[in-house]
């Protein structure tokens, strides 16, 4: 169940 | 130069069977700090944040920053060959291309080395903000294990859900559907099986079983996990590593649409 979102949508690459 | 000692040798091979089946390729980066590494696993869904401070360490030099890109397999097939017991250690020159692993035996009868080459790895980092999470449980790392484990059987997905009366497990597939409800409960004689709960406000978040059973080889490192979790964040689970440092783990939730 539900899209599973990646780790980009949530932390600011440095 | 790059040179650590640690005396409990067999703890950077249960890092790295902790972090072989998530990151195949990816850098350890060695400063006066310590010895870290921060990697995503391939489909970026969710990253590694490793940490050993270099006070835990018998003996720890590192003249300048370095990163060294290893194979985490590779890696682990060498510290396979470590005995129990060996104290181990790690040596890098700033220029060089490999890291060597000694490797003595208690009673310093055995003597070994092995030498990694090193690789060029572009990893991408990601900043991730300090943050006050809603809710926070600290519970027995083989418990959780198990639970990954179990409701494996049955689906792909864990809602895990943190209210005052405990933390709950769910899951459903095509066999049935399976709950585990954990209550938090306090034992002074063995803390190591204590469950703590601390929740600013309720959360209920959706994650691939998958992952956190990956996250879970973890489990030989310590006995308590911290799981944190905020809404629509990914949520932290951290194995932490006594008087060294930690290991933690970021997966990014699925959310309906």
């Amino acid at each position: 169940g539900g899209r599973q979102m990646g780790l980009a949508s949530f932390y600011r690459g440095t | 130069m790059f040179e650590a000692r640690l005396t409990q040798g067999v703890l950077l091979r249960k890092l790295l069977d902790s972090m072989k089946d998530l990151v195949q390729d990816a850098n350890f980066d060695c400063s006066s700090t310590g010895f870290a590494l921060q990697a995503m696993d391939s489909s970026h869904v969710s990253l590694i944040h490793m940490q050993l401070r270099s006070d835990g360490f018998d003996h720890f030099r590192c003249d300048r920053n370095l990163s060294m890109g290893v194979s985490l397999n590779n890696m682990a097939k060498i510290l396979k060959c470590m005995g129990n017991d060996d104290v181990l250690t790690m040596k890098a020159e700033d220029q060089g291309d490999s890291v060597t692993f000694m490797f003595e035996s208690a009673n310093q009868e055995r003597i070994s080395d092995f030498e990694l080459k090193l690789m060029d790895i572009d990893s991408e980092q990601l900043g991730i903000p300090d943050t006050d999470y809603s809710a926070t449980v600290k519970m027995p790392s083989a418990e959780f294990a198990r639970i990954c484990k179990d409701l494996s059987t049955i689906g792909d997905t864990v809602l895990i859900a943190v209210t005052k009366d405990g933390v709950r497990f769910s899951t459903t597939g095509d066999i049935g559907s399976a709950n585990v409800t954990v209550r938090s409960h306090s034992n002074v004689d063995k803390p190591e099986e204590q469950v703590v709960i601390d929740m600013q406000e309720p959360v209920a978040l959706t994650f691939a079983l998958r992952y956190l059973n990956s996250f879970a080889k973890a489990t030989p490192l310590s006995n308590q996990v911290m799981i944190s979790m905020s809404k629509e964040l990914p949520v932290v689970v951290q194995y932490r590593i006594e008087d060294m440092g930690h290991i933690s783990y970021y997966l990014a939730p699925k959310i309906e649409d």
